[in-house]
């Protein structure tokens, strides 16, 4: 590895970005996700911290441009040059330009916004070209074949490192998750209300404007991601998502729409239409859903009626709508979300709760919405 | 024999293109001579071999079908050694 001459570094741990404009070539979303990913990659293995910010000067002003665009390297059309960063520093030092003639993607395909990012914000935090071929921080781009295999190289970290150290023992470990700073919601806030919730592999997922909350009850440990960033094509602003646990596959509905998802991946053939599982033209969207594996059965809650829908025979039942309060007893308001766990539904309504005992048949406990995020 | 006029011109090209490499990423000054006496030495074979060395090219200060491939490689517009 080598850093800039003279070695200039930041004099701080805790940066700043802002995301001055974008490509068309991708949805909003993706850049947010990819760039913040990319920062990751650098907050991993150092003391330093990276907040965003949506105004005003950062220390590092990320912004696409074709040829000619304010400093005195113009960029020269698709290929060759990629982007270009600068050093840490006031006013243009720091900051990353990508060259809007190239083709942005989120895959391996074209060239990889992802990638190139972790590259040049290495630049931006002080770190010049390496010339190992396995570095980040070589020259020449590289596409990965498995982007889910991206790790940076020891050359990389060893060239980071001798820069700002390692992630610093004296930093106190937060006992409890810190929100990142750009949460659009800070999740103890008690009114804080979810668009939907699921399980995933033993895990929950709590689901919110473009991003969620993945909690696991093995290790009690609360992460919070974009939405963008394991599954780019999803939408944000979800209605409703449940797992089934028997296809290992979590439906995710919004809108008139629904897509199957399997760990990373969303599952070729979606989107779909909702009006394939057998509801009526007149559903145009649904509130929330929860798959029964004991039962399979997947109830769907619309307002305040309920469908049943048999996993076995993949069609919905006879019977239904029903009204939800009518089987599920104290549960009479709009659901936002449900899920279940330790063998109650728990449904969610604006900032309230509702721990439900579906054999009792009753309402057991009324909870904050956050009540599952250690606040 | 002398190569023919449009291996010449494609040679100037690809010469151009080189030129045009080592001066934006391994500080060839802008008015190199292109060689003397020597051809093993001058300015642009050092930069050459500098080039390939740093991009792990064999180094042999030519312009070889690799090297050429890799000069035509999409990348960093930052340049490979500083100053």
């Amino acid at each position: 590895f080598t850093t800039f001459p003279n070695m200039p570094k930041w004099r701080k741990t805790q940066l700043t970005y802002r995301i001055v404009n974008y490509t068309p070539d991708l949805p909003r979303d993706a850049v947010d996700s990819a760039i913040e990913r990319a920062l990751k990659v650098w907050e991993e293995v150092t003391p330093l911290t990276f907040s965003r910010l949506y105004e005003g000067e950062a220390d590092i002003m990320i912004s696409f441009a074709v040829g000619e665009h304010g400093d005195f390297y113009r960029f020269d059309g698709p290929g060759n040059v990629l982007a270009h960063a600068y050093p840490p520093g006031q006013g243009i030092y720091g900051d990353a330009h990508f060259d809007d003639d190239e083709q942005w993607t989120m895959e391996t395909a074209g060239t990889n916004l992802f990638l190139v990012a972790v590259h040049e914000l290495g630049h931006s935090l002080g770190l010049f070209h390496s010339a190992n071929m396995e570095a980040v921080m070589y020259p020449l781009y590289k596409s990965l074949t498995d982007l889910a295999q991206f790790r940076l190289s020891q050359d990389d970290v060893d060239g980071i490192q001798s820069l700002y150290g390692s992630p610093s023992d004296d930093t106190p470990v937060p006992t409890k998750p810190v929100p990142p700073t750009h949460e659009p919601l800070a999740m103890c806030d008690p009114a804080l209300s979810l668009d939907a919730v699921s399980t995933l592999r033993g895990e929950v997922l709590f689901f919110k404007d473009r991003h969620f909350w993945r909690k696991s009850f093995r290790t009690h440990e609360l992460e919070f991601h974009l939405i963008s960033s394991f599954w780019p094509s999803l939408p944000s602003d979800l209605d409703a998502a449940y797992e089934v646990t028997s296809k290992d596959t979590v439906f995710v509905f919004k809108g008139n729409q629904f897509w199957g998802v399997r760990g990373g991946e969303v599952q070729a053939g979606y989107p779909r239409s909702i009006h394939t599982l057998g509801f009526p033209p007149t559903v145009k969207k649904i509130d929330a859903a929860i798959s029964n594996k004991d039962k399979k059965k997947t109830y769907f809650f619309v307002e305040d009626k309920y469908w049943r829908f048999d996993e076995k025979r993949q069609s919905m039942e006879p019977g239904f709508p029903r009204q939800i309060a009518e089987d599920f007893p104290g549960v009479d308001t709009k659901i936002d979300a449900v899920f279940e766990a330790f063998g109650f539904y728990y449904f969610f309504s604006g900032s309230s709760q509702l721990e439900f005992d579906p054999n009792a048949k009753k309402v057991t406990h009324i909870l904050k919405s956050n009540s599952w995020f250690n606040c | 024999a002398y190569p023919l006029d449009g291996a010449a011109r494609g040679q100037d090209t690809s010469m151009e293109l080189v030129q045009q490499y080592l001066e934006n990423y391994y500080n060839l000054p802008k008015d190199a001579k292109q060689f003397v006496r020597r051809r093993d030495s001058g300015p642009v074979v050092k930069k050459i071999r500098e080039m390939q060395k740093f991009l792990g090219l064999e180094v042999t200060g030519k312009l070889d079908s690799d090297t050429m491939e890799v000069i035509h490689k999409p990348r960093c517009g930052i340049p490979d050694v500083g100053d």
